[in-house]
């Protein structure tokens, strides 16, 4: 290979190019959709060259994540109801805090509502939260039923004229039946308490997981509907890669990635910022 | 599942005679795909396939009546292998009381966990002391205390203006004045690239002293958990690994890949959210569920 001027043979570029979408969790399934592609869409010549074949997977990356939401139609329900959904401990109480004081500064008024009645210390961590976000948290009690508190949140919500309700619910696994059931039930009960409720339905996705975050969209959406991925903990090593995959079989637009722990650390998703992230 | 896919791999094999070389690696491409579908990082899959393919192109497949079954057999070994023998429990050997440190990324469920094993101490006659010392997350004292009076066990009385590192030290030495023999320290969550919150860990360990070092890793984690695994052993030297969220349905790659990076013991797997929700590890479980 040295006599042609040292330059790598196609096999070799590709191999190289798929350790780096490998290692950023972006699964067997994707990779090899996104080489093949690569092969089809450069020349022989333009394959050997590792820039080139960096280029194209990102501008196709880029095209399959930019699913180009309209922006978070806040005037149209009063009010703006938010459920918040995903697995254990991927960051959807603290990920509350930072849009409530988002929405706060942007002179919003907005309540939050502690739907997690199971975990312990988990509304305790809401309240806090709402303090920091300069909101007002409504609770029910421990091992209460978590739609009993949405729905008097929302219902409240409409008596003083608010303008967002964000609801935060337990993690759970989305192969636990009962789990998804009780989901499912919130969901339909806050429509009760308004009828367009909820507006938008965030799946909370952690970037250090693997290719179960395929699962978890896959079964969160069949049991109600994701209407936006919120990509947190970006701020660590991990890439996040497994949402490539996400937004290409659900098209489902990643809203905001979180990208540490303070109330400041939330970013509108950046499908090109992203990208070049992926190849770091 | 994976076995099935080799018996395709091995049947197209059939009436071709021997086996070949190039036959052998179709099978491995299997496993790898597998694997890596599974999660296990990307290198660790090279270092296993490797010494796979060492034995696998041996006479014992080549020449076997059966080469599927021999080649099976040889990854399920090579696999047991990589993943160690059965758990053996905590370290709770010394004089009491017996410090432990729960570390982990955030959110992997080290409070949770350490509640498991306050529960799983005392169904083994030991009087745990459970120490907040997680003065960040909001909450996070309050979240262990709760889980402390559900156990109906002593727990240490920090506040979020203390330091961790004198929390546990002074939590030490009530637990040997009140006679409790040993003593769970809960850490906030913290990326291993955060070189003062790393810097506490250290100088919490140095304070202590303890017999216990659990990295409280998430299941479902991802190609990273070689980087996070490394870092945290490096800073620490861990002495084992709790694995949590296994009652969903991720393969579980990840228990490879933290065995590969650091050598250190798999010890509990979490199953569940309740205090009851705690299994000492199983090697040959979690590497059929990894293989799939
Ligand atoms: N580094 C980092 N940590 C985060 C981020 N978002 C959340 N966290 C941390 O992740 C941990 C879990 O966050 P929570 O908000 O409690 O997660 P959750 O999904 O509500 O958890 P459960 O309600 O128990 O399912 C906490 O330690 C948070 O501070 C992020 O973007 N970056
Ligand atoms: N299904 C399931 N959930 C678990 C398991 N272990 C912990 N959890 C849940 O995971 C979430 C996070 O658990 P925590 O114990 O708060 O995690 P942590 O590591 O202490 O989080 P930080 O202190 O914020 O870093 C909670 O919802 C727990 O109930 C498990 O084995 N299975
Ligand atoms: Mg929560
Ligand atoms: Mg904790």
């Amino acid at each position: 290979r040295v006599l042609f001027g040292g330059k790598k043979s196609v096999e070799q570029v590709l191999e190289e190019v798929e350790e780096v979408l490998f290692t950023a969790d972006i699964g067997v399934k994707t990779s090899q959709r996104l080489l093949e592609f690569v092969r089809k869409e450069l020349s022989g010549k333009d394959l050997q060259d590792p820039a080139k074949v960096r280029d194209a997977l990102k501008a196709e990356i880029a095209r399959i994540v930019d699913l180009n939401p309209p922006p978070f139609a806040y005037d149209s329900s009063k009010p703006f109801v938010m459920m918040m959904v995903g697995v254990n401990g991927v960051g959807k109480t603290t990920t509350i805090g930072k849009i409530g004081r988002r929405l706060n500064e942007k002179g919003m008024s907005v309540i939050m509502a502690a739907g997690d009645t199971f975990r312990a210390a988990a509304a305790e961590q809401l309240e806090i939260w709402g303090d920091r976000a300069g909101v007002q948290v409504i609770r029910g009690q421990d091992g209460g039923d978590p739609a009993a508190v949405i729905y008097d949140a929302v219902s409240a919500a409409k008596s003083k004229g608010a303008d967002v309700v964000i609801a935060d619910t337990a993690g759970r696994l989305h192969t636990k039946v009962p789990l998804m059931e009780e989901l499912k039930k919130v969901k339909r009960v806050m429509a009760k308490a308004h009828e367009t409720a909820p507006n938008e339905v965030m799946l909370v996705v952690d970037a250090n997981n693997g290719q179960n975050a395929i699962a978890q969209a896959r079964e969160f959406n069949e049991a109600l509907g994701i209407t936006g991925i919120i990509l947190t903990k970006l701020d660590g090593t991990a890439k996040g890669g497994v949402i490539i995959g996400i937004c290409d079989e659900l098209k489902i637009p990643v809203r905001y990635i979180g990208i540490g722990e303070t109330v400041e650390d939330l970013r509108p998703f950046d499908p090109k910022e992203f990208t070049e992230a992926l190849f770091e | 599942a994976l076995s099935e896919k080799l018996a395709i791999t091995f049947k197209k094999l059939r009436g071709h005679g021997k086996l070949s070389e190039a036959n052998i690696q179709d099978a491995l491409k299997d496993v790898r795909m597998s694997l890596l579908e599974a999660d296990v990082n990307y290198k660790v899959v090279k270092t296993f396939i490797d010494s796979v393919k060492t034995r696998a192109m041996g006479t014992a497949v080549l020449d076997s009546l059966t080469p599927a079954q021999q080649f099976i057999k040889i990854v399920n070994e090579e696999l047991a292998a990589m993943m160690g023998g059965d758990s053996k429990g905590l370290n709770l050997s010394g004089r009491p009381p017996l410090a432990m440190m729960m570390v982990g990324l955030q959110g992997s469920g080290k409070t949770t966990s350490l509640g498991k094993l306050a529960r799983w101490l005392v169904l083994n006659n030991r009087k745990p002391f459970l120490v907040p010392a997680d003065v960040y997350r909001p909450a996070a004292i309050d979240q262990l205390k709760t889980l402390a009076g559900q156990l109906e066990l002593p727990c240490f009385d920090s506040s979020t203006g203390d330091n961790p590192v004198d929390i546990s030290r002074r939590a030490l030495a009530e637990a040997l004045v009140q006679g409790h023999d040993v003593v769970l320290i809960d850490t906030a969550g913290r990326l291993q690239v955060d070189e003062p919150l790393m810097a506490e860990l250290r100088n919490i360990k140095a304070a202590v002293n303890p017999a216990e070092i659990l990295l409280v890793a998430d299941a479902m984690t991802g190609q990273d958990a070689v980087n996070v695994a490394r870092k945290f052993d490096e800073d620490l030297n861990l002495t084992g690994v709790v694995l949590t969220k296994m009652d969903g349905d991720a393969r579980g790659g990840a228990a490879l890949s933290i065995r590969a990076a650091t050598g250190k013991p798999i010890k509990f797997v979490g199953i569940g959210e309740k205090l009851d929700a705690l299994e000492i590890f199983h090697p040959d479980r979690v590497a059929s569920r990894i293989l799939g």
